[in-house]
């Protein structure tokens, strides 16, 4: 099956290039290919890339939904409107295939993670980020995501991190978290993958860099980065951004957690939901 | 007299560090007075910042606009019209001032210039910017500038640059520009202003940074400057951002025709307007 993401926010928080950049770092054969289709119902305005990725031995094959245009209205009442349609939608669909004689599902769109671009201000929250954030986050696995967090100075992304996570927190938006307790053994593995899930939440929401273009480091090697009249912003650095944390969540190390939890929370919880009436 | 300049665009794009930062590399001595208050009927929400600047051998008395919430809404249907009142209210106070016997003005807040902080999506103006810019220009000399210019990269800055010209010009929108064709004489000093216009104009909208803070530069001098993890991006270089061509523009070569076309141009169209009726 495929692994299928949605990016969302406002036009302009480098959605694109974030997208890009996943591949980019982790494509290592085919291209990948960008259409944009209205697979169901034509409610929603999305682009759909399909895309398959090389992560260590197995060909990993991801969706990516992009939502041009969000937010970018002078009235942006309901923007979130196509966002949740397109959700709900793929739910609907793979519940009607499910009723089928035999039960035979063709196609699954499922949504399995949202990432949900923020604004760099250094402020905080804007209204429509939390009305579009509570909406999303009730329908699928939601990851905040600090965009062009190059805008940010180190003690300016500690403040902002802090400020989002308070109103995260007071609006009781559930965001995807690393799960703590699967199968706690009393082993060092266990313990890593506790330490490692910690250090991941504690770095949430996540600072996103992304580029489409390498550049000598200075040290001979090719590296991923904004090359500005000032410095080198590496997108692969660690000291520089959460790309690789968010990289490694979504593509390696909780895929399969992102997966179950669309199909036996969120799936479960809309068919209920529709059941119910 | 006073100096009056409006500060407007969205929240957390850097109005208030740009006005600290301005004061910051002109105050001598006085510290600025920070007053929120509505001088007329409340119909307006602004912070009205006042102070005493050094400027070469003369004290320039500045007051800044400021305009928190624009644009922050969910919807922001005329988001604008704060300004534009507030704007439209000054002429309006001075008109009436005027007219009193012996024509004595005791309060002139008359704004001179209006800088309308742009995001740096990297794309191009987005619907408010264009509603907003339209109104403004039309009752006050306005200035647009890119915000947090150290989002982009040389390049991207380029092409934003040239792309808002683009939407400005097709929307006819008129912007404040240094006036090429004062008392042109056939000596060199007057070259050497039209070649200072010329650069000004070339270089608009200005891209713009703000700091409140100083370090090294690395070579024992302290500069105004953001520091990030890959280097340090200095206000005051003329590489890395246009500062200190707009503060030149406002404070210094083009004080006077900003404040001349304010009270000659702008005064009497709202003028003329409100006599016919
Ligand atoms: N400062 C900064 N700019 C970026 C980043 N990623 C992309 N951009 C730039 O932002 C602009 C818009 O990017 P794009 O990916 O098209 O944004 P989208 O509209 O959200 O898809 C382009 O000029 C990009 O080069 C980033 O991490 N930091
Ligand atoms: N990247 C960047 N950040 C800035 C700049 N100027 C200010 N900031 C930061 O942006 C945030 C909001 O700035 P502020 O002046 O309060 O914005 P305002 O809401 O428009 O008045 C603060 O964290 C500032 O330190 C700039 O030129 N570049």
């Amino acid at each position: 099956g495929y692994f299928t993401m949605m990016v969302a926010g406002e036009s302009g928080l480098g959605k694109t290039t974030f997208v890009n950049t996943l591949f980019q770092t982790t494509l290592k054969h085919a291209d990948p290919q960008r259409n944009r289709f209205s697979p169901l119902k034509k409610t929603v305005d999305v682009d759909i890339i399909r895309a398959e990725l090389e992560e260590k031995n197995f060909t990993l094959r991801v969706n990516v939904i992009d939502t041009p245009g969000f937010g970018d209205n002078v009235n942006n009442n309901k923007a979130w409107q196509p966002l949740v349609d397109f959700i709900d939608d793929q739910h609907d669909s793979y519940m009607r295939q499910e009723q089928q004689p035999y039960r035979k599902v063709k196609f699954d769109l499922r949504v399995h993670a949202v990432l949900y671009f923020i604004k760099p201000t250094g402020h905080g929250l804007k209204p429509i980020d939390i009305e579009t954030m509570k909406r999303l986050s009730t329908r699928a696995n939601l990851i905040p995501i600090i965009a062009k967090a190059d805008t940010l100075t180190a003690p300016e992304l500690k403040t902002f991190k802090s400020r989002i996570r308070q109103v995260i927190e007071a609006q009781e938006i559930r965001i995807f978290t690393p799960p703590l307790t699967n199968d706690i053994k009393e082993d060092s593995t266990e313990a890593v993958a506790m330490e490692h899930a910690r250090q991941l939440i504690e770095s949430m929401p996540f600072a996103i860099i992304g580029s489409e273009n390498t550049y000598d480091n200075g040290q001979g090697t090719n590296v991923v980065a904004r090359k500005y009249p000032w410095g080198l912003v590496e997108v692969e650095n660690d000291a520089h951004c959460d790309f690789r944390k968010l990289r490694g969540l979504l593509l390696r190390t909780y895929l399969l957690d992102l997966i179950t939890n669309t199909e036996q929370l969120h799936y479960e919880t809309y068919r209920k939901l529709r059941l119910e009436g």
